[in-house]
């Protein structure tokens, strides 16, 4: 691998460096006070790791299609949906509208924050790709067996209601009143999996002498996130007006954050609010507009491997559009893209033996009776220049050592 | 719609910067 200024074309790695440790690996002591740890939801480091019964990888990229088609559902059919729910609305029956494709099914990342006076600790999900935040909450018609004692708010000296009519309850997107004057919110998810609830505010404590007092979120009662979910919410992160970003920037102003996700499931990343300084290598590239006002959109032009741009003309890119989601565990390109971008992997990887397919990963090698692989570069370009160098494990998505597949995949359809 | 999922964001630290509406990678960002 070329080494100094030139990027490198060629990854070598050891093969057991691909596969994540049983224990899990703490972090340095954070340097910015107010981050948050953030671990893999189903890894050794996650105070959910030892009820066990994670799902398989295959189960994980199932969800991740489910997720990636309501993310597509909510864009192409945006209007019919709110139109059936204002209709069911209309028909003042009790039931709530359920809101399709909001995608929160598959989100992998986790933190822990404090909710109410005083703070009761709570392990929840990070998408970016989500408004609302909401924890299952006592009293609970329905819920699912959590890691945490629920959120009582009976227990909590700052918890209040969020009124009908008021401006928080209006930016709730899922929010239904409801004759009591409550604001309730409905969220119904790609696989069928809800949580529904009342909007209500309470202080959150994001780190020691960080809280947020008058935080906006969903109070869950009746709730069900699937067979292998014992979270206990999720925090919304996207442009929205109620998400977790949009709430802090409106207490302490400037709506920015950052993460680093961790490389294997027995590493610990981090979740940052504030204008801390960015690191000195960070290089960024604009925020488009897209059709899902409250998404996180990028620019993506085109693909290196192995330091050579491939031919996709930039208009397959943009075609769509390019969503940013910590929610959807793989990248999805369009078939052209995606198409070039294996042929070059494959022609890079000739010496490895073929494994069949996983899921919705058709690109996979048995590396058995390795203990070093040599796999291409590549490389994601940005409008502007902004060239993102991913390592071996942004690449790769390893099951075993017997399959590890080409962690890309096709969004099927080049129109969107 | 084309997705940058969680698999190729690891390790870098990712920057949302609302107020100048850009977006930040930087490598080995766990660390």
């Amino acid at each position: 691998a070329a080494e100094g200024s030139e990027p490198k074309k060629w990854h070598v790695v050891s093969v057991s460096s691909l596969l994540p440790s049983t224990a899990c690996t703490a972090a340095k002591a954070a340097s910015k006070s107010s981050a948050l740890r953030v671990v893999h939801r189903h890894g050794p480091c996650s105070p959910l790791h030892a009820r066990g019964d994670a799902p398989s990888h295959a189960e994980i990229l199932e969800r991740d299609q489910d997720r990636v088609d309501s993310i597509r559902r909510r864009i192409a059919g945006a209007s019919a949906i709110i139109s059936d729910a204002d209709r069911v609305a209309d028909s003042k029956t009790v039931s709530l509208p359920a809101r399709w494709g909001i995608p929160l099914d598959t989100t992998n990342y986790i933190t822990t924050v404090g909710l109410g006076t005083p703070p009761r600790n709570l392990s929840v999900e990070i998408d970016t790709g989500s408004d609302l935040s909401w924890v299952q909450c006592k009293p609970c018609a329905r819920c699912y067996e959590q890691q945490d004692p629920l959120y009582d708010p009976a227990q909590s000296s700052t918890h209040s209601a969020v009124p009908c009519g008021s401006r928080e309850c209006q930016k709730v997107e899922a929010q239904r009143c409801a004759a009591d004057d409550k604001c309730r919110y409905d969220i119904t998810y790609a696989d069928k999996s809800h949580t529904n609830g009342t909007v209500v505010r309470d202080a959150l404590t994001l780190a020691v002498s960080h809280a947020l007092p008058g935080f906006v979120f969903g109070c869950g009662h009746d709730n069900d996130m699937g067979p292998y979910d014992k979270i206990d919410g999720i925090f919304g992160l996207n442009r929205g007006k109620v998400s977790l970003p949009s709430q802090v920037a409106a207490r302490y102003g400037g709506a920015g954050f950052s993460y680093c996700l961790p490389s294997s499931p027995s590493a610990e990343g981090y979740l940052a609010f504030g204008g801390a300084a960015p690191p000195p290598n960070a290089q960024f590239t604009e925020m488009v507009n897209g059709a899902e006002p409250s998404s996180y959109y990028l620019d993506l032009v085109g693909i290196k491997v192995a330091g050579r741009e491939l031919e996709i003309p930039p208009a397959v890119f943009a075609a769509g559009g390019t969503i940013i989601d910590t929610g959807s565990v793989i990248s999805r390109l369009p078939p052209r893209a995606y198409a070039a971008l294996r042929s070059a992997f494959v022609r890079s990887m000739a010496a490895y033996r073929r494994a069949p397919a996983l899921s919705l990963l058709d690109t996979c090698y048995n590396f058995t009776g390795h203990t070093r692989v040599r796999i291409p570069s590549a490389a994601l370009v940005f409008a502007g220049g902004t060239t993102v160098s991913l390592n071996a494990r942004g690449l790769l998505f390893v099951s075993t050592v017997s399959q590890t597949c080409l962690g890309f995949a096709s969004t099927g359809d080049e129109t969107t | 719609v084309n997705i940058l999922g969680n698999t190729q964001q690891k390790t870098f630290t990712v920057i949302y910067d609302v107020d100048k509406k850009r977006i930040g990678f930087g490598a080995k960002g766990c660390n």
